[in-house]
């Protein structure tokens, strides 16, 4: 099962190694971003799990609420003989109705890429009809794993994104605002 | 099968992206430095797989003919969200028995370190004593997978490493210089 195997190396090759010092690396981002905007809940990483598996490279394509602000710095390790390997994160502004600026890191689950792209290929095979059910699969793996993972407790948000309000071009800004509320 | 999805994980998210501009990137290297050595076959990247799954993060570690020499120029990538997601490859320096340098852009397959991690816990599903069935089913995939890609033909070695000769302090760098030798 693809799905299974990606959301553990999601866990074991990304978030377990990144998700620790998370909140160092936010607070030195607001030290050096004074104008910057951050809710008292809102030190986690938001991961975006879209279960059409439709993921954009930039989240502003998605929606006019949502602006690029900067990348949070970077840390660097030596993984498997590629030395100094950078790992960042981007911090987006997302403007609720009243055109408050809210500042978060999100970003979509990276594996989803490959899902998808595998769907596509016939000699991978699993085509369309399956992928929804191996998004759902990923996303239920990957909350297990991290629901154990001690190391990674309260830095992160999985955000499974049911695609029915696709036609409201603020869903994804509406929907992370949700989010964002809910932690403080 | 994880094998499967981490070989397609491998060369969707990472090989297709890096390998096409590998050429392009090792000649600016050659040109910024002036003392390096390649040998007329080696503008590739070789891809270490033990069968083993035992990977180390830096390979000076592994054979004391081996050092650090430098990285190849970065490139980013807009991806899922993470802007400006850096991608970058280390060059090696490989002594052969004379003492003459032969550089080279080398890496593990990282997706190893997955299966290598998730064969020791035992809520992902499978043990130590098929993690050797699941490297081979990841390398035959992998191969087969990039035997298939145009933009990467002859832009890559994979080096299936047999873990009979461990006991050899030079096994590394000895098995290096024979997948050079037969480039040239
Ligand atoms: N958002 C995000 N930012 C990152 O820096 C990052 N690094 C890894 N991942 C995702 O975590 C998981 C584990 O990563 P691993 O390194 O074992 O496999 C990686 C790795 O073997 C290779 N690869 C990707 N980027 C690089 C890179 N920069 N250098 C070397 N190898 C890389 O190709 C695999 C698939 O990559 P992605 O498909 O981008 O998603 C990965 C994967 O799902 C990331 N996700």
């Amino acid at each position: 099962n693809v799905a299974h195997g990606l959301a553990w190396s999601f866990y074991l090759g990304y978030l377990q190694l990144v998700l620790p010092s998370l909140e160092k690396s936010i607070d030195s981002f607001r030290g050096s971003h004074r104008d910057s905007f951050w809710g008292r809940g809102s030190q986690k990483l938001l991961i975006l799990i879209p279960l059409n598996a439709n993921i954009s490279h930039k989240l502003e394509d998605e929606d006019g609420n949502i602006q690029f602000y900067d990348s949070l710095p970077n840390s660097e390790l030596d993984r498997a003989g590629v030395r100094g390997r950078v790992y960042k994160h981007s911090v987006y502004r997302v403007k609720d109705k009243r055109g408050k600026a809210h500042d978060c890191a999100v970003e979509y689950a990276t594996p989803l890429l490959t899902l998808y792209r595998m769907s596509q290929e016939r000699s991978a095979g699993f085509g369309a009809s399956e992928r929804r059910q191996q998004v759902l699969l990923f996303y239920r793996t990957l909350r297990d794993v991290l629901d154990q993972s001690l190391e990674c407790r309260n830095r992160y948000r999985l955000i499974l994104i049911k695609d029915e309000h696709e036609d409201d071009p603020n869903f994804l800004s509406n929907t992370i605002l949700r989010h964002l509320e809910q932690q403080n």
